[in-house]
């Protein structure tokens, strides 16, 4: 399923978007 | 307790990126992530998609905190 795919993939760059977010915030002071 | 806590994070991320204080994110907003997170333009304009759930073009408070609890709690079921 096609569908599935593109939510597994958008579910990846989610998880980095807010993984990153918190990286950004911890990483500053 | 951990739902306040979730909301102000969820607070703070979305005023990382409502960078004008205008209450909602656009597309360009998004956009000028880029450079900021270690994520292209293409992975931004993918997140920008997947958070805008009615698709207008505005991510308000509400759709991005969605998102985020659905990343926390597929962090958790992973």
């Amino acid at each position: 399923d096609p569908n599935m795919k593109g939510a597994a993939a958008n579910e990846g760059v989610l998880a980095n978007f807010f993984n990153s977010l918190l990286s950004k915030k911890t990483g500053s002071p | 307790n951990a739902g306040s806590t979730i909301q102000e994070k969820t607070h703070e991320f979305f005023q990382i990126c409502d960078i004008e204080d205008k209450g909602f994110i656009t597309r360009r907003d998004m956009q000028r992530l880029h450079g900021e997170l270690p994520l292209s333009a293409d992975e931004l304009e993918n997140v920008f998609d997947t958070l805008d759930l009615d698709g207008n073009g505005y991510l308000t408070l509400d759709e991005f905190s969605s998102g985020f609890s659905e990343f926390i709690f597929g962090q958790r079921l992973s």
